[in-house]
């Protein structure tokens, strides 16, 4: 509880009306944003001993797995995606009713396949290349990515999937250009 | 030479083939079609003189624009079409500060716009204070709501205020109310049924300063105190020096009231608690996995 205590103190930091309105001086939102962040760490690494409890593991495979996580998936940029061909992702629903959530992954490969579930069912999936012109991928980020994996989730309520992701061979999603009378 | 169509099997958006801007949408489920226009536009910030309290300038507590009427970014967008199985989008390119991609999911009711704006520029000496602003024809009587928190829906009626008698003095900020997390406008008319909703995915502010209109804040910078506490201009920079680039998303669904009300709780919900996602890089196999 003491790791969550730092997300929660930084919260009630973030109460203070100039936080709230953003009327706060330059240097004091670089202050609430740092604050947010290390609580935001904390609370990951309780994410990471919560999921690893939630997940049985056959005895042979016991070790605790090293969940990371990626806080710009917003703006393509996922050193994980990017850098490896295959990885599992677990996606967790907070709500009581199952949802179905689009999800975007920043990758290079052209195309991938992903397994869910005890009986490996296949995800369909498709691979959007970035636009540059969209700053979908802008230099700002320093990501290496060229394309978004796109897939849907079904989870249930308060609970979780997996998915095994590897790329694969195959196509991406054409991008067309439309040439406009001006 | 022919519009752009962006479609699944419940709704679909026309792009303009002229100007490459949003044209109409249509709720196929409902049978729904409004003619839709959607453009980015800036409002220059008052630059205001503090030694006179009528004459106050833009700021981080203060928005006051300079003009009633923003201008426009561009007037027409160019057009990157993406088409497959699963999404369809089309991403547009307003200037070299301000873009938007279009997508519709596969079976999803509603059309996501996922703005980029920024650095906003200030070469010349002008804060500007950058909207979006979805124009119908709806004939909404000077009426809009907005979301308390998440929570009640509130009336919103320009110019005017339930409990006192209002002075307006500013046409454009004293008719901006803070959006949480959604806004709607309806065809206020007798036996209509028509509803546009907008959710967001921040807080934002907003109103609808015609009839038939919403526009949302999305990015501000000024060069000027307002003032009232802060003592700095809202001119951030950023790590690069050259101001900031913001990506936000808003959700749009037109239907009827009673389907426009179902859809805003549930997504509204979704949106706040999104899914937590969280990668390994195991090397178990998948079915030492499984």
């Amino acid at each position: 509880s003491y790791k969550i205590d730092v997300l929660k103190r930084a919260m009630g930091v973030s109460q203070h009306h100039d936080a709230v309105s953003g009327t706060e001086k330059q240097a004091v939102a670089y202050d609430y944003a740092e604050r947010l962040a290390n609580g935001s760490a904390e609370c990951q690494e309780v994410i990471n001993i919560a999921l690893n409890k939630l997940q049985d593991k056959a005895p042979s495979i016991a070790a605790a797995l090293e969940w990371k996580f990626c806080n710009y998936l917003n703006v393509s940029k996922c050193g994980l995606t990017e850098n490896n061909t295959a990885f599992y992702m677990t996606v967790y629903n907070p709500l009581g009713r199952p949802v179905d959530k689009w999800l975007r992954l920043p990758v290079r490969g052209k195309a991938y396949t992903i397994y869910t579930g005890p009986n490996g069912e296949l995800v369909p999936n498709q691979v959007v290349p970035l636009s540059k012109e969209t700053k979908m991928v802008p230099d700002h980020n320093n990501s290496r990515a060229t394309a978004d994996l796109v897939f849907k989730a079904s989870l249930p309520a308060l609970g979780f999937n997996t998915y095994y992701i590897s790329q694969s061979s195959g196509r991406r999603t054409a991008v067309r250009k439309v040439r406009q009378n001006r | 030479n022919s519009d752009v169509t962006l479609k699944n099997e419940r709704v679909s958006v026309v792009f303009d083939s002229m100007t490459g801007l949003v044209k109409e949408m249509t709720n196929t489920d409902k049978g729904i079609s409004i003619p839709l226009s959607q453009n980015f536009f800036y409002y220059i910030g008052h630059d205001g003189d503090n030694s006179k309290p009528e004459k106050q300038a833009s700021g981080a507590y203060i928005f006051r624009p300079n003009e009633t009427n923003p201008y426009p970014i561009n007037t027409s967008a160019t057009l990157e079409i993406v088409n497959g199985e699963l999404v369809n989008e089309v991403r547009q390119v307003f200037s070299n500060y301000t873009s938007q991609v279009v997508r519709l999911y596969a079976g999803s009711p509603y059309v996501e716009f996922e703005w980029t704006v920024g650095p906003i520029p200030i070469g010349d000496n002008k804060g500007r204070e950058v909207i979006t602003r979805y124009m119908t024809k709806l004939a909404s009587d000077n009426k809009f709501y907005t979301d308390a928190n998440g929570r009640e829906i509130l009336q919103r009626v320009r110019n005017y205020r339930p409990t006192w008698k209002l002075n307006q003095t500013e046409p454009v900020a004293g008719n901006y109310y803070p959006i949480n997390s959604r806004a709607f406008i309806r065809d206020e008319v007798a036996n209509s049924d028509i509803q546009f909703t907008v959710l967001n995915d921040r807080s934002q502010g907003g109103g609808s300063i015609q009839d038939g209109n919403l526009e949302i804040m999305l990015h501000r910078r000024l060069l000027h105190d307002d003032s009232l506490g802060v003592g700095e201009p809202l001119n951030e920079t950023g790590v690069a020096g050259n101001g900031l680039v913001v990506r936000g998303k808003h959700y749009v669904y037109l239907g009827d009231k009673s389907s426009s009300a179902k859809l805003h709780r549930d997504l509204g919900e979704e949106i706040f608690m999104a899914p937590i996602t969280a990668f390994t890089t195991s090397k178990l196999t998948p079915e030492e996995w499984a």
